[in-house]
């Protein structure tokens, strides 16, 4: 749980960048599920 | 210098990301895909719906997936625009009515004597 | 922002058959840079797909559309 924890917290910043440039927030459950595809793929 | 979060990182996670118990989704899997046809190394049976835990679905917008996506900075490989056109294809007969277009194309290929 | 080093060998070291497998700093640091580009253009595409359908955010819906050319 710790490693999904570091994965989703690194996925949740880069996302946090994204949502700055395109002026467009992620709602906490994209980002866990971004962060569940990285961990998969 | 570790793998694992720091104390302060572990905070801004847990207040900014972390999936709490008081929401409707409390988890996310992507499941894996089973295919019949291909048999899978370590044959893992399929995921059964469990309350709180959200699949993502690779289909249920499977109309949406006949024409491609804008991108970002990773262009759509050779095996995604063959998804692309299979997706039109079974679009552009779902909308046939009569004879069968792709049918008709493929019967002309097709020599009896080469059917064993 | 990006995944740290350590981070990127502790997820590959889950995959080795062999513990005494390694990872050369280049190859850590090139997938790290890969989960990197795969996570923003995921985000991005998600992103684009709701300014599309004038959303107030990016929801899971609008990842489920382009999910399945992005892994593809």
């Amino acid at each position: 749980q710790r490693l999904k924890a570091a994965v989703h917290y690194t996925v949740g910043c880069l996302c946090q960048e994204v949502a700055a440039d395109k002026e467009m927030p992620f709602s906490r459950q994209t980002i866990a599920a971004i962060a569940e595809v990285t961990f998969r793929q | 210098k570790d793998w694992f979060l720091s104390e302060e990182e572990f905070k801004l996670w847990d207040r900014l990301y972390r999936l709490r118990d008081s929401d409707k989704i409390k988890e996310i899997r992507l499941p894996q895909v089973q295919f019949l046809s291909l048999q899978d190394e370590e044959n893992r049976p399929a995921e059964e719906p469990t309350a709180g835990v959200h699949h993502l679905s690779l289909s249920e917008w499977g109309v949406w997936q006949d024409h491609p996506f804008p991108t970002f900075r990773v262009d759509h490989s050779d095996r995604c625009h063959h998804f692309v056109n299979i997706m039109q294809m079974i679009e552009k007969l779902r909308h046939e009515e009569g004879e069968c277009s792709y049918e008709l194309d493929i019967k002309s290929h097709l020599h009896m004597e080469d059917v064993s | 922002t990006g995944f740290r080093k350590e981070l990127v060998s502790k997820l590959l070291h889950l995959h080795f058959r062999d513990d005494k497998t390694r990872v050369g700093a280049d190859a850590l640091q090139l997938t790290a840079e890969l989960l990197r580009i795969f996570v923003v253009e995921a985000a991005v595409r998600g992103a684009r797909q709701a300014q599309a359908e004038d959303a107030a955010q990016v929801d899971m819906e609008q990842l489920e559309k382009v999910l399945p050319q992005l892994v593809c």
